[in-house]
């Protein structure tokens, strides 16, 4: 008979299993697209 | 292991209420062996009609692609977890990783602070996603900044808070507030995310912008 | 304490690669100096490291945002395992050594989370740690790890690289679902993980497809565990389902895979799994052109593709055992004493084997051994029908015929069907073995002389084991589709007494 203790296990595995986001590579030093940009000294702020 | 054994079988797996063993026998219990068999989750042995999974494979014969592997690009083994496409294995050929003399100095790889005035006129012909690409791509370099002026030469602006560009929407003038510091109108901003110009109506303060 | 030394070395090493890429030089510098400065050089301080390291990794996993980057740490990790494998010194170990000592570490630490944690336990960042390793191992290998600027380490990691993959797999059926039934669905994400079923596909030469079938295996154990009780439960049968999507992955990647490895297969696949066996039993190798097995008249006798015998990738004699001496001795000299030894060791089941299979929950005979007299004959049938005239294989006196029909008409009702069952299996693509097999159920099934009056009872289990297999959705193997139309076509078929007893068998056969 499948144990209770058994069904919870694989029940907590379904609940966590990976998806395609945890399958992708790593973006770890991917600089980041919202990295902030240098602001340019000479251009005038204007309307 | 004969016909009729399996023909009970098969009938239970549908669901229907297995015959009962003397047609008149009138229990209209259904036996333990028979609910566990019609608890049991038929499709491991009737099986499933196949056509989902070969459709989520983008393995469909209508479809008329051309062979394909699928292994490569499996982003995981059910459809519902498949959220996003994965990168596949890849290799970036050395030639587009030393590209020199275009955009980058002649030492490999490329270091974009030197910039040549050849650079200068090349960037004018680059269509906006090409200026974006590499605005976003070589932060902090001095091609961001070529990109940067040309792209305000378009009249493109970098929208400094939404760290987004965003243009005018050349067919509706914007109306200008009472105070002077801000306008409303129809504006095009450039989504990095989903890499696509997207329209939306917006009030501008001028001094969100660089 | 040292753990929190540790950590905070982990650290900054997460820091290094959030900021730069891996193949720079100030990565080296930092590995050389965690060894330079006794943090590593010992097997003893780095599975401290690696320990502080993937505990800390893990906690940050838990306690992160989940909107944020959740696997920085652990990223960082699996990258740093990477790394070491380039830039420690392996004139003392091997890399297979140190990578064995990594994967141990690393389920030693699993195994602790889970005892700790129980239900509780998040098989994810262990799932990411193991994709991480996977590609960032492909990123290095790529083009024969032309990233490796020192061309010693370069031409070492291109020798290593099979064995990475092979000590993965190895490792793969350590933590496997029947041993961790918490990380079941993790382990079947990395089964068909791109950077690894590809890669073992294609590794044939250097054990990929063993390691593959073994990991099969062991997944088919694990879900049949769990479905032979009553009620099968929804995390089981999606586990199934994410197995059945996988498979068909296979069957167009790579068929060859399976029509190679079915005996393996199906001699470890439950018995109720019928669409499975089907998808094994309907792989065709690549471009093979055949004709439609639903075309009425298709005769295998002329079909220039049913004279090619089939690739195995494991000969079935192996498991012969001590039966393979008296079982060629037979096939080159037949003779009853033969036959008595044959069948004695075929039906010598010391106990009753529960399995659940469709309209029979038990065993009586040894199947395994069935399957692999029966698939033997098939191969040294057709083999043999190359070298010498057909008539001479495909004839109900040959030594391959008799002995089929001596093991059928001797055997139990558990042995008829198992051997009956055993030789359908073999019903696939059009090839030299398909032929044959097609050969011994017609004749089988049309002569009736061969039963001693006991025809019917042969008929009758012939007929159910080719309509177990279409009696499911699709795919249908082509040799089974063609043997039952074969059979179907013969006017008689329909008046045979068990089929016209019962109303409800006639209707099915009307409707085929």
């Amino acid at each position: 008979k499948l144990s209770e203790e058994m069904k919870q296990e694989l029940e907590s595995s379904l609940l966590n299993c990976p998806d395609s986001l945890d399958s992708e590579v790593s973006k770890l030093n991917e600089f980041q697209l919202s990295q902030p940009h240098p602001t340019s000294i000479f251009f005038p702020s204007e309307p | 292991y004969g016909l009729q054994s399996l023909l009970e079988e098969f009938s239970k797996l549908q669901k229907k209420l297995p015959k009962h063993e003397n047609e008149n026998s009138t229990d209209n219990t259904i036996t333990e062996q028979q609910q566990q068999s019609n608890n049991r989750d038929n499709t491991m042995i009737t099986g499933v009609d196949l056509t989902p999974y070969i459709q989520s494979l983008n393995l469909d014969p209508a479809s008329k692609l051309p062979f394909h592997h699928v292994l490569e690009t499996l982003p995981s083994p059910w459809i519902e977890t498949s959220r996003s496409d994965v990168e596949p294995r890849h290799f970036i050929p050395e030639s587009f990783t030393k590209i020199t003399n275009v955009l980058g100095s002649p030492v490999s790889p490329p270091v974009f602070n030197q910039v040549s005035n050849v650079e200068q006129n090349k960037i004018s012909l680059f269509q906006d996603e090409t200026l974006f690409y590499l605005f976003y791509k070589h932060p902090a370099s001095a091609v961001q900044e070529l990109t940067y002026i040309e792209l305000r030469k378009r009249n493109w602006r970098y929208h400094k808070q939404l760290k987004v560009w965003l243009t005018k929407d050349p067919f509706m003038d914007p109306v200008v507030s009472q105070d002077g510091l801000s306008e409303r109108g129809r504006y095009v901003f450039f989504d990095p995310q989903r890499w696509e110009k997207v329209q939306k109506d917006f009030i501008l303060y001028y001094n969100a912008i660089m | 304490s040292r753990t929190e030394l540790l950590c905070l070395v982990f650290t900054e090493w997460i820091t290094l690669v959030q900021k730069i890429e891996v193949d720079h030089y100030i990565v080296k510098a930092f590995i050389k100096q965690l060894v330079d400065t006794h943090v590593i050089d010992t097997h003893e301080k780095f599975v401290e490291f690696f320990e502080a390291s993937i505990s800390l990794s893990v906690d940050a996993f838990k306690e992160s945002d989940p909107t944020s980057d959740v696997f920085v740490s652990i990223d960082a990790l699996a990258k740093f395992f990477v790394q070491l494998l380039i830039y420690l010194d392996f004139t003392e170990e091997s890399r297979k050594d140190f990578s064995s000592l990594v994967l141990t570490t690393f389920v030693l630490n699993m195994t602790n989370d889970h005892k700790e944690n129980g239900k509780d336990f998040n098989e994810r960042p262990y799932f990411r740690f193991l994709s991480i390793l996977l590609c960032e191992w492909e990123k290095l290998s790529c083009h024969n790890f032309i990233r490796v600027k020192d061309q010693t380490c370069r031409c070492e990691l291109i020798e290593f690289d099979k064995d990475f993959y092979s000590i993965f797999a190895s490792f793969m059926r350590v933590y496997q679902p029947l041993a961790f039934p918490c990380f079941a669905f993790a382990w079947v994400t990395l089964l068909s993980h791109r950077m690894v079923l590809p890669v073992l596909l294609r590794m044939k030469e250097e054990g990929g497809w063993e390691k593959l079938n073994l990991l099969f295996i062991d997944l088919f154990r694990f879900i049949d565990s769990y479905s032979r009780v009553g009620d099968v439960p929804d995390s089981i049968s999606v586990l199934y389902k994410g197995l059945l999507r996988v498979f068909l992955g296979v069957a167009n990647d790579v068929p060859e895979y399976f029509v190679e490895n079915h005996y393996t297969l199906l001699n470890n696949l439950p018995a109720s799994y019928l669409q499975l066996k089907n998808i094994i039993l309907s792989a065709f190798p690549k471009k093979l052109q055949f004709p439609n097995p639903y075309s009425a008249d298709i005769d295998m006798d002329v079909l220039e593709i049913c004279k090619k015998v089939p690739q195995v990738a494991y000969d079935p004699v192996q498991d012969l055992g001590t039966l393979k001496k008296p079982v060629d001795s037979y096939l080159r000299i037949p003779s009853s004493s033969l036959m008595r030894t044959i069948n004695s060791n075929v039906n010598a089941l010391k106990d009753l084997k529960k399995e659940h299979g469709v309209g029979f929950d038990e065993i009586a005979v040894n199947v395994k051994l069935i399957n692999a007299i029966v698939l033997h004959i098939g191969i040294e049938a057709a083999t043999e029908a190359l070298n010498t005239t057909k008539n001479a294989i495909f004839n109900k006196n040959s030594s391959y015929f008799t002995l089929l029909l001596g093991l059928i008409s001797n055997g139990s009702p558990s042995a008829k069907y198992h051997i009956i069952e055993a030789i359908v299996c073999q019903l696939r693509y059009p090839n030299a073995q398909t032929h044959f097999f097609n050969f011994v159920i017609c004749t089988m099934f049309f002569t009736d002389s061969l039963w001693d009056g006991n025809g019917a009872e042969v008929q009758e289990l012939i007929l159910r084991c080719l309509l177990e297999k279409l009696f499911v959705f699709k795919p249908h193997p082509w040799g089974v589709v063609v043997t039952f139309t074969d059979l179907l076509k013969n006017k008689d078929t329909m008046e045979l007494p068990f089929i016209k007893q019962s109303s409800e068998i006639q209707s099915v056969f009307k409707s085929l």
